[in-house]
């Protein structure tokens, strides 16, 4: 399917280490 | 952990106005990215747009897509277009240009994202650009689509009205008015 992500969601990584 | 894959892979460009170079020397790759994490990376460690010179552009554009009229998936389409006054400069201009990013990178607009082909933002002393990309400026449904839903992403009032317009008619303009193909 798709890869829809909202707003809210993609915010919450903005200040998530990135390990991989 | 691993990362949250995007639908699309998008290239995020920057255009700085040197005139003693040409138009597309000017313009770069800065870099490519396909995951949630990657674009958050890139977005924390470059300027905000309005800590950019005036003239300078960013452009963030599905793989494969040059941020140019001239591309093959930009030449029949058209723009969805946000002026800002400068006074909004300070308060607004980075907020919407980011909810940009996060619709087109979230494929915020359902079935219609794949009209998309990217956003530009103009930094420029008369007045800030915030536009979207689609590619193809006959398809009614999908445009007006976009528009209204974008148009509340950025949480504009209902009674303000934006204009869609045709790359076309942009490059053919003969004074600095371009006309609306639509308005939402």
């Amino acid at each position: 399917g798709k890869r829809q992500y909202d707003r809210d969601f993609l915010l919450g990584f903005q200040f998530m280490p990135a390990c991989v | 952990y691993m990362k949250h894959p995007l639908q699309n892979r998008w290239g995020l460009w920057f255009y700085k106005n040197d005139k003693s170079k040409m138009w597309q020397d000017n313009l770069r790759l800065i870099t490519k990215f396909d995951t949630v994490e990657d674009f958050w990376a890139l977005y924390n460690n470059i300027q905000p747009p309005s800590k950019l010179s005036s003239g300078c552009d960013y452009s963030m554009f599905k793989d494969g897509i040059e941020p140019m009229w001239e591309d093959r998936s930009n030449k029949c389409g058209g723009r969805w277009l946000i002026t800002l006054a400068k006074q909004h400069r300070r308060t607004e201009l980075d907020h919407f240009w980011l909810e940009t990013l996060l619709c087109l990178i979230g494929e915020g607009f359902g079935s219609f994202s794949r009209d998309i082909c990217g956003s530009v933002i103009n930094i420029r002393a008369k007045g800030d650009k915030i536009a979207i990309w689609t590619s193809n400026a006959e398809n009614c449904e999908t445009v007006t689509y976009i528009g209204k839903k974008y148009k509340e992403s950025l949480g504009l009032p209902q009674k303000l009205v934006i204009g869609y317009q045709a790359h076309a008619d942009t490059a053919t303009k003969s004074n600095s008015i371009t006309k609306n193909k639509f308005v939402v």
